[in-house]
């Protein structure tokens, strides 16, 4: 009596409704169901120069410490339910603005579109927005991310096959582009994670899969670029920082079952249906 | 009609600094500018090329078809004034869905509208399963912002509902579908919507 199930299809998710988080991910079809949580967290960016602490800025990715963001207050979870699509939303502080969760009739995906920002920077502290998808996988350091839009590329957490690698970094040591998508897997399934844009990402944990959202840092990397990473819009004189939009896409699946839905779908993502609109007088449909 | 504008705007949606986000802010803004001009002619190409496939008979009536067909780049903050405005004067509102990948697509589009009471059919007539979902107090809030941020304006008409039908295209080809008032029975479902705070 404290969940919420989402979706009409084969796909349902499970919230729970004292915390409003996803708890759950099933399909009937495919008989795939795991504990699946979706989280948003933080990293604060090094405030350094190009002597020392080398800040993180537009080239530079250098996170000081990782800090999950939970919801102020009580938690809101609004369900819209209908013939074609079930929608939940939810607004965990006042930047992330707005999540909206969408499965729609006869898909056997999760559509996740986000609204996030203005990132506040009052504290004097640079912040990068990432999104954790977490399950139960048993993932072995090992997670696949596309090579820009083509083929995905088998990744080993602190390794590379060409040299004996270092790590200094542990979170951006193993943050890789992600242009089209990011997958995990393990003896039975495989978690994948579209993404509408270009975003950087990683699997820090085994069965979890992360995406950076958004950043606003407060000082220049020293790497080129000459100004940190701070963008604002103004209105009436009035300033603030910037607010994204976009969404990304989830799917577990049986092992060897993914690929399909990857290649097929990743395509519809980037060449999305074109609407044009105009009018005629009257209710007359001729 | 040409697209050389878009020839630039793609040559930029493809540079690694445009990509990642590497560039300075003056930058960005000449970015974001060129990639507007960029859309802006592709639009008319693309409103040029339906109104023909539409109906052939209209190319001898070519400028008019093009001037009438609109899309809506906003969409991202529900914003489209031709979906707003075409219900609410009474008049039905014609979309054409063009797919450019080469496999049948099956899904649903999102448009958002003014009223409730609507109802939806294909270019045979046939009346299409619909959905009303009230927009959210974020959503209003992001689109007048962003309204009055990027285009100087107050947003204007005042829309309650993203309405979600199902549409069908064929490959590389286009779908047409009316949208219509209708206060009776067996128009669009409005949705039932849900609240939930901590233990209630």
């Amino acid at each position: 009596d404290l969940t919420a199930e989402v979706g009409q299809g084969n796909l349902k998710l499970l919230y729970t409704t004292n915390e409003g988080k996803l708890a759950r991910y099933v399909n009937s079809r495919s008989l795939v169901e795991t504990s699946a949580q979706l989280t948003y967290s933080y990293y604060s960016g090094y405030n350094g120069t190009d002597r020392e602490n080398q800040a993180s800025g537009a080239y530079i990715f250098r996170p000081n410490g990782t800090f999950p963001i939970e919801s102020e207050g009580q938690v809101s979870l609004t369900i819209m339910r209908g013939p074609l699509v079930d929608e939940v939303h939810q607004q965990l502080n006042p930047w992330i603005y707005q999540v909206i969760t969408r499965i729609y009739k006869g898909k056997e995906h999760a559509e996740v579109e986000f609204n996030i920002g203005p990132i506040p920077v009052d504290d004097g502290v640079g912040k990068e927005i990432i999104t954790k998808i977490t399950t139960d996988m048993v993932t072995n350091k090992t997670f696949y991310t596309d090579s820009n839009g083509r083929d995905f590329i088998e990744r080993v957490r602190d390794y590379r096959e060409d040299w004996d690698l270092q790590v200094h970094q542990p979170v951006s040591g193993n943050y890789y582009p992600i242009n089209l998508g990011v997958y995990i897997k393990d003896e039975s399934t495989e978690l994948s994670v579209l993404v509408d844009r270009a975003v950087g990402g990683s699997s820090l944990v085994d069965g979890q899969i992360e995406l950076m959202l958004h950043r606003r840092l407060l000082h220049d990397d020293s790497r080129g670029v000459g100004e940190a990473l701070n963008e604002e819009v103004c209105v009436l004189d009035k300033c603030r920082g910037l607010t994204v939009q976009g969404k990304f896409y989830i799917r577990i699946d049986p092992l060897g079952d993914g690929a399909k839905w990857r290649r097929k779908f990743g395509q519809e993502i980037y060449s999305p249906l074109l609407l044009a609109f105009t009018e005629q007088d009257g209710n007359n449909w001729t | 009609l040409n697209i050389d504008a878009l020839a630039d705007a793609l040559a930029i949606a493809q540079h690694h600094d445009a990509v990642s986000g590497t560039e300075r802010e003056h930058v960005a803004a000449d970015y974001a500018k060129r990639l507007s001009i960029g859309y802006a002619e592709a639009e008319k190409v693309v409103a040029s090329s339906l109104a023909l496939l539409v109906d052939s008979r209209l190319s001898s009536r070519h400028e008019d078809a093009v001037t009438k067909f609109q899309q809506c780049p906003l969409l991202n903050i529900s914003y489209c004034p031709p979906s707003e405005a075409a219900l609410s004067n009474g008049k039905s509102l014609v979309i054409v869905v063009y797919n450019p990948l080469g496999w049948k697509r099956e899904e649903a589009i999102r448009v958002p509208v003014s009223t409730e009471g609507v109802i939806v059919h294909d270019s045979d007539g046939k009346e299409i399963e619909s959905q009303l979902l009230p927009l959210s107090n974020a959503s209003l809030s992001i689109r007048n912002y962003h309204v009055k941020a990027y285009l100087g304006r107050s947003p204007g008409e005042t829309i309650k509902y993203w309405l979600a039908f199902s549409v069908s295209v064929p490959p590389l080809g286009f779908s047409t579908y009316i949208v219509s008032t209708d206060k009776r029975a067996g128009s669009s479902t409005i949705s039932e919507v849900y609240t939930s705070e901590g233990n209630k």
